[in-house]
């Protein structure tokens, strides 16, 4: 099964 | 004070349309500099980044930096009674109003139409997106082959592969009915009319959903090309620039991963 992980694993929040 | 006026209203329009079906509301960022936002969908799998730089206008005035809350649907409609060739106004002060004017007159200056819309407080995460990104891939390609690649592809289904090997790019999908893929070379001569250029430091091979990747054909009129970067296991970043560096729209999406 393949899912997307959020955006903020990947960036930082400011 | 804030006061932009952009010689025609087709800009803003192409960008807005650019963004509106990924998101809902978000803060206008005005400065010295330009007009910028950025935005997640609301899953957070996809953000979504617009600048408009201060000389893509005719007139830029920003005395001190604003943030207009703006939901997209709503300035949309007001764009709706724009024609093409009106020029646009936007006027806001800059000492927390309440709404923002809207002017719009034709190119005869016979015909002025003003619009008021509310404004919004928007609580919104701001992400740090890393400007020089070392990406593994990067293609460029005129936009109007990304709209046939991903709206083609998507029809079929929405697990979408996106492999870049030596000069070669391949796209392909997996779906209920079927699968499907293509293959893009780089074009041979520098003179050829749309170009395809493929830069790759090292082969990458990700998988994103079809959905968003059509999604973002609706950037297609801002610009005659687009470009992908990217690195393994990082999102994807597809940009669109208006013509004169006048600004762009930036999508990043989240690669699917086996869970």
């Amino acid at each position: 099964r393949q899912c997307q992980r959020i955006l903020s694993t990947y960036y930082t929040l400011e | 004070m804030f006061e932009a006026k952009l010689t025609e209203s087709t800009t803003i329009k192409r960008v807005l349309d650019a963004i509106k079906d990924l998101i809902q509301q978000a803060n206008f960022d005005c400065s010295a500099d330009g007009l910028s936002l950025q935005a997640m969908d609301t899953p957070h799998v996809c953000l979504t980044t617009m600048t408009l730089r201060s000389q893509a206008f005719e007139v830029y005035r920003c005395d001190r930096p604003l943030s207009m809350g703006i939901n997209l649907s709503s300035i949309s409609k007001i764009l709706k009674c724009a024609a093409s060739k009106d020029s646009v106004k936007i006027v806001a002060d800059d000492e927390g109003a309440d709404c923002a004017e809207f002017i719009f007159e034709n190119e005869s200056a016979d015909r002025i139409a003003h619009f008021e819309l509310k404004l919004m407080d928007i609580d919104s995460e701001h992400l740090s997106i890393p400007e020089d990104s070392d990406y593994q891939a990067i293609i460029s390609m005129p936009s109007a082959e990304y709209r046939r690649i991903f709206s083609d592809l998507s029809i079929i289904g929405d697990t979408i592969t996106i492999e870049i090997n030596k000069n070669t790019a391949c796209f392909s999908v997996e779906g209920d009915i079927g699968n499907g893929s293509l293959n893009l070379a780089q074009t041979d001569s520098a003179d050829e009319k749309n170009p395809v250029t493929i830069n790759v430091k090292e082969p990458v091979k990700m998988t994103f959903p079809g959905k968003y990747l059509n999604t973002f054909t609706k950037a297609v009129p801002i610009s005659e090309f687009v470009t992908l970067c990217l690195t393994d296991g990082n999102p994807l970043a597809i940009e669109f620039s208006l013509p004169d560096e006048a600004g762009f729209v930036r999508y990043f999406l989240a690669p699917k991963i086996d869970q």
